[in-house]
C-alpha cells in the first residue's frame, strides 16, 4: 500500500519542488515503485523531468479531478525505471474555483487516487504556495506532510499558520495526516543567518527535523533548465547527495532498509 | 495623484516583498509620500518594518474591503517620516472565498483606494503568490506593475502566464494597466545560471527590464529579522545601494529627478 507524502508551505520559493523532483528521483533510484504527482498550476516539477504541460484536458488529472476521468491515462513515463509522473495542467489554474462548489470538494484528490495508491510504494504530491482548495487536497489524500524550510527569516513566519492549516485538515478532513519530517533547505553554512534559522527550526520541530540538510547547490537549480534531476544532471553533486542521504533518512525511518 | 503600482509574480519567493518593502523605504528617504499595502496573507511586508499582523477585525484592509471600513484608521506610521504602512491581516487568507461571491468582485480595491489615491505620490502593492483574485484586485487597482524575476530558471517558466493575465486584466478590467518594469533580483554574478537568465530576461523583454538589477546579498535577508529596512538596517550595503539606485531609475522614468 503506497505512502502518500505531501511537500507543501505557503511560503513561497522556499525549496518544494526542488525536494518533490529529487526526493522522488532519489526513492525511485532505491528501486521503490514512485509517483510523483504535480498538482501545482506553475508546473514547475512538470518541466522539472522534461515532460510538457500542454492544454488540452484530455487525459490530465484535471480530468480526472474535475470529470472523473481515469488517472491512469493522465500519468507519464518520467525517464527512470520505477518514477511516473502525474504532470501538471494549465487547467489546474482554475481548479480552486471549480473545487469551490463541488460536493466534498476537500475529497477530491483522496477519491482521484484511490485507483493508484496500491500501486507504488511512495506517491509525492508537489503543491502550489498557498493554504487554497488544491493544497487542502492533498492534505487531505496524504499520509503525512514533507514541510521544506529555506534557511531564511521569512520561512520562520509562515510556519505557525501551516501547522494551524495541519491540525485543522486532521481534525475535520484525514485524522490520519503526520508531519512526515521538516527539511532545512538553502542551507549556506558561512551564512549567521541561516545558522540562526536552522536551530530556530530544530528548537521549535525538534525530532521531526531530519538530520539531513540541504545545502544550497548550483547544481539543483541549473537541473531543472535541462529536464532532469540532480542525480541524472550531476550524480556527484552536493545536490544530488543531500537528497539520496534525505531518501535514505525516509527509508530508515520507514523500516526499509 | 498617487501612481499605484503593484508588485506582482504567481512564482514563489523572487523577491515580491523584499522589493516592495525596500523600494518603497528608497521612495520615502527621497521625500515623496508614500504608502506600502501588503495584501499578501503571509504578512512579509507587515513584519518587513516591525509591524504586528493581529487577528482583529476591526481597523484593517480587511474590513476595508469586505465590510466598507474607512481606509484611514487602517493605515499605520513605518518609522520613516515620509512612509504609511497597510498592515496584513490573518482574514486574508479567507479573503479568497469571500471575494468570489462579491458584485464587481475585481473591483474591490479600486474602489478601497479611491479615499486615498490623491494624498501619496507613491502606492507599492506586495501581493501573494498566485494570480487570484487578491492579486487581480490589485491589478486592476494598479497604474502599473512591477514584476521581481529570481535569476534562476524556474522562474522564467511561468513569465508568460503572468504576461497573459496582465493582458487579460488591461482588457476586461484596467485599460491603463502598464509594466512598471522588470527587475532581476537575488543576481550572483559568479553563477553561469545568473548570467544566462538575466540575458533571457533583457531579451524577452528588452527596454522593460531596469539597468539597476538586485545583487544576492545577505544584508536583505537579515534586515526583516530587526524589523526594518536595509537602509535602516545597514545602509552601506550593496542591497540597500541597489534599492537606491532603482528607486532614482523610477524617478528618471517619471521625470520626478
Ligand atoms: N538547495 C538548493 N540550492 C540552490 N538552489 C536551490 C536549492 N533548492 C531550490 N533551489 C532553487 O531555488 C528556487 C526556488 O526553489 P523551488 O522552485 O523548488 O521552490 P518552491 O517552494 O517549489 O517554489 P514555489 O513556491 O514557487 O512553488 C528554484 O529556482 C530552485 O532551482
Ligand atoms: N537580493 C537578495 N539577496 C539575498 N536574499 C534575498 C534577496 N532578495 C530576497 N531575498 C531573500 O529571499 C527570500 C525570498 O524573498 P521574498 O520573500 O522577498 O520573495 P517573495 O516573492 O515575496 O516570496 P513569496 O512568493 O513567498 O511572497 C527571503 O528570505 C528574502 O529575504
Ligand atoms: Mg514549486
Ligand atoms: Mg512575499
Amino acid at each position: 500500500m503506497g505512502r502518500v507524502i505531501a511537500i507543501a508551505n505557503q511560503k513561497g520559493g522556499v525549496g518544494k519542488t526542488t525536494t518533490a523532483v529529487n526526493i522522488a528521483a532519489s526513492i525511485a533510484i532505491s528501486e521503490f515503485k514512485t509517483l510523483l504527482i504535480d498538482i501545482d498550476p506553475q508546473a514547475n516539477a512538470t518541466s522539472g523531468f522534461g515532460l510538457e504541460t500542454g492544454d488540452e484536458i484530455e487525459n490530465t488529472f484535471y480530468n480526472v479531478m474535475v470529470n472523473g476521468g481515469e488517472i491512469r491515462d493522465a500519468i507519464k513515463p518520467s525517464g527512470l525505471e520505477y518514477l511516473d509522473v502525474l504532470p501538471s495542467n494549465v487547467n489546474l489554474v482554475g481548479m480552486e474555483v471549480e473545487l469551490v462548489n463541488m460536493r466534498e470538494r476537500e475529497y477530491v484528490m483522496q477519491k482521484a487516487l484511490k485507483g493508484v495508491r496500491d500501486q507504488y510504494d511512495y506517491v509525492i504530491i508537489d503543491c502550489p504556495p498557498s493554504l487554497g482548495l488544491i493544497t487542502l487536497n492533498s492534505l487531505t489524500a496524504a499520509d503525512s506532510v514533507l514541510i521544506p524550510v529555506q534557511a531564511e527569516y521569512y520561512a520562520l513566519e509562515g510556519l505557525g499558520k501551516l501547522l494551524n492549516t495541519i491540525s485543522i485538515v486532521r481534525k475535520h478532513l484525514n485524522p490520519k495526516l503526520e508531519i512526515e519530517g521538516v527539511l532545512v533547505t538553502m542551507f549556506d553554512a558561512r551564512l549567521r543567518l541561516a545558522t540562526q534559522v536552522a536551530e530556530e527550526v530544530k528548537k521549535f520541530f525538534k525530532d521531526k527535523v531530519y538530520k539531513t540538510c540541504i545545502r544550497r547547490n548550483v547544481r539543483l537549480s541549473e537541473a531543472p533548465s535541462h529536464g532532469m534531476p540532480a542525480l541524472l544532471y550531476d550524480a556527484q553533486s552536493i545536490g544530488s547527495k543531500d537528497y539520496l542521504d534525505l531518501a535514505k533518512e525516509i527509508f530508515e525511518r520507514d523500516g526499509n532498509i
